[in-house]
């Protein structure tokens, strides 16, 4: 916490004559200047007023002023038949200070010995709202509302209305600025009454790039034109409707536009009013939608999802080949394919191609070989058969032979192992037997 | 092998030539990594035979021929680690395997010879065949393949020769006959196999699959085809789990 350069007056406070409770000294001049912050009163209660009573408090006496103005004079007893005390009654100034003076002359004849006074103080705060006037006269305080606050106040307006830089009066608004949402309800200010004479407003429609906004002007649709209905010149009032990239066109006239796509995500509307004519104003309601892509074309051997009649922005689009193709894109392999429509409605990738798998060379076989049986370039579906190299070798009793390239790129028996098969050396068959016919 | 007729070419396929500093024997084709053999041909004087020393030949009947060939990459010696022989009267667990560096593809030439099938019986009389590159007739050491018949010998009768044979030379260490040996052969001698056949295949026949198996292993014997004396041979059956085994481990 900074300590402030200079300190706030405080809210409230005691002040008393010197030597209180004791009697006051003879020859006495004395003044407080009591304050407490703006935009409070100053409450002044006394607890003790014993001064020297005279007629007008003439001998000794208390005077509060404000602003050098004589508020009141006090002198004497409480009850007393003497001299003006204020009693229990507060006293209230009419700003936020107050200015005290005590004065005793030379001499007290009396042997009583008065004590003089004890009082406190205490900031009010000011209910601006209540003034009729402020203190120009140039009307009420706050236009519309007005709020109270400790110390202060502060105004507000009706809804339509704005705040004008004076903080105290209302303007009717334009409600414009930038609208964002998906959807929205655009009016001249006041409508359906007259609009206002004077006006400059600006609309600004602007919602997400992939998304165009479509505007829907209701048929109660009137702007002071000059000319025929049919051909208005929109000389004196008009509404502005500007799209980027293209010519800002005029409104005014009778006959509502009604729909009108704009094929734009950004939309302004400028809406002039001179300070002659009338026009009856206009409302209208935005709705967007997304930018659409082309339907994407067909992929042979494979399937574009999700299948929709029509695609929109951010809408994505997979591509999946048959069984036994897989995805080529520039050439390439890839693993998996999506694209999404854009902003621009234009697909972020173009479509791929499904090409047939191919499951390469099939393994060699020691001391056996392999042969296609259907198919050809080792392509899906194609098919070989093993083989050992008789009668030295015999394939493992029970082992297939006949293999089929399969979906997953590998050669594949009907009981879907790709492992193949082992040839197994024959032992103890000689192909030439001893013979012999001698006995 | 005495006795015995030369093998034409093809007709034991199996068969290895094995070297050591010129010394010869035989072996057995039983896997396309995996040759048997006995383990003294490995194991010298208690002594492990180098693998570098060691030259293995396939593909041929003709031991010239054979010797010309590059012999085949050994890449470990695997003799049974419980034959103990230092003074060569102890042929028990004589048998061992030769893992190669190389696949062998099987040919005509090269096939390997089946192992015992499970529940193995080494029927008394029951045929089967020997075959070898060791000496033949007169001493003289066989230059082509030679293979003969012998008959499976009862036990009782093989231990009896051996009992005959330690009698008549006492001085001698005669090995003793156990049950992982057998004995083939005929009483009136002539026909055995003999030194340089050993490690390879005594095989008999499944009849029902026409499958020559490997019975034996050439091992040891009392001399070369004398009368009531027999050739020992190494009892296959007896050792399946651990040729299995070693194949696994290795």
């Amino acid at each position: 916490c900074w300590r402030l350069a200079r300190s706030l007056p405080a809210l409230h406070g005691e002040v008393q004559s010197p030597q209180f409770p004791q009697p006051y000294p003879a020859a006495l001049s004395q003044q407080w200047d009591l304050s407490v912050p703006e935009g409070y009163q100053l409450q002044l209660s006394f607890t003790q007023l014993d001064i020297e009573p005279s007629a007008n408090c003439y001998y000794d006496s208390l005077t509060v002023l404000y602003d050098k103005k004589v508020l009141a004079k006090f002198c004497g007893q409480e009850n007393s038949a003497d001299g003006h005390h204020p009693g229990n009654q507060p006293l209230l100034s009419p700003g936020n200070r107050l200015t005290l003076v005590f004065q005793t002359d030379d001499t007290n004849p009396e042997p009583h010995q008065h004590l003089g006074f004890s009082a406190h103080y205490q900031a009010k705060d000011i209910d601006e709202c209540s003034a009729p006037d402020p203190e120009d006269g140039s009307g009420p305080l706050c236009s519309q509302f007005c709020h109270n606050t400790l110390g202060s106040y502060m105004c507000s307006c009706r809804h339509g209305y704005e705040l004008r830089p004076d903080q105290r009066t209302c303007v009717l608004s334009c409600g414009g600025g930038i609208f964002d949402e998906p959807e929205g309800t655009l009016s001249s200010p006041g409508y359906p009454d007259p609009s206002p004479h004077g006006l400059a407003c600006q609309y600004v429609i602007s919602v997400e790039p992939g998304f165009i906004v479509t505007l829907n002007f209701t048929d109660s649709f009137h702007i002071e034109h000059i000319g025929t209905q049919n051909v208005p010149s929109c000389l004196y009032h008009w509404l502005q409707v500007s799209i980027p990239d293209k010519e800002p066109q005029k409104l005014c006239g009778g006959k509502s536009p009604g729909l009108m796509p704009t094929n734009s995500h950004t939309v302004q509307l400028d809406y002039h009013t001179d300070w002659a004519g009338l026009s009856q104003g206009w409302s209208l309601h935005y709705t967007t939608q997304r930018v659409q892509c082309a339907s994407p074309s067909y992929v042979t051997n494979g399937r574009v999802t999700p299948n929709f009649l029509q695609y929109y922005y951010r809408d994505y689009i997979q591509v999946r080949c048959d069984s036994g193709y897989k995805l080529i894109m520039d050439g390439r392999e890839i693993k998996s394919y999506a694209s999404m429509c854009q902003n621009n409605g234009k697909w972020h990738l173009s479509l791929p191609e499904c090409h047939i798998i191919d499951c390469g060379e099939p393994e060699a076989l020691l001391n056996g070989g392999v042969k296609f049986i259907s198919g050809s370039q080792n392509q899906y579906l194609s098919v070989i058969q093993y083989h050992c190299n008789e009668p030295f070798y015999s394939l493992l009793g029970g082992a297939t032979v006949s293999y089929t390239c399969a979906a997953d790129r590998k050669w594949r028996d009907n009981l879907d192992t790709h492992v193949i098969p082992s040839c197994i050396p024959v032992c103890g068959q000689p192909t030439e037997p001893i013979s012999g016919f001698q006995r | 092998i005495m006795g015995g007729d030369k093998a034409p070419d093809k007709t034991i396929p199996w068969q290895v030539m094995l070297s050591v500093d010129g010394s010869r024997g035989g072996a057995i084709v039983i896997g396309d990594r995996w040759i048997m053999t006995a383990a003294h041909n490995l194991v010298q004087q208690g002594t492990p035979v180098l693998k570098e020393k060691l030259r293995v030949f396939v593909g041929d009947n003709d031991a010239e021929k054979l010797a010309k060939l590059t012999p085949l990459g050994v890449a470990s010696l695997h003799p049974h680690p419980e034959y103990n022989n230092p003074d060569d009267a102890n042929y028990n667990h004589d048998i061992a395997l030769i893992k190669l560096q190389q696949s062998l593809t099987f040919h005509a030439a090269i096939m390997p010879l089946c192992l015992p099938p499970e529940g193995a019986t080494y029927t008394s009389g029951q045929i089967g065949m020997v075959s070898g590159f060791g000496i033949k007739e007169h001493d003289i050491i066989a230059n082509e393949l030679r293979y003969i018949r012998l008959p499976v010998v009862g036990e009782d009768k093989c231990q009896d020769s051996v009992k005959k044979a330690k009698a008549a030379t006492p001085i001698t260490r005669i090995p003793l006959l156990t049950d992982n040996m057998f004995c083939a052969g005929v009483p009136e001698g002539g026909k055995d196999s003999c030194m340089g056949d050993s490690g390879g295949a005594y095989v008999l026949k499944d009849d029902s699959t026409k499958r020559f198996w490997a019975a034996g292993i050439v091992s040891w014997g009392v001399g070369c085809g004398q009368s009531g004396r027999y050739g020992v041979y190494t009892r296959v059956a007896k050792y399946i789990g651990w040729i299995n085994k070693t194949m696994e481990d290795n």
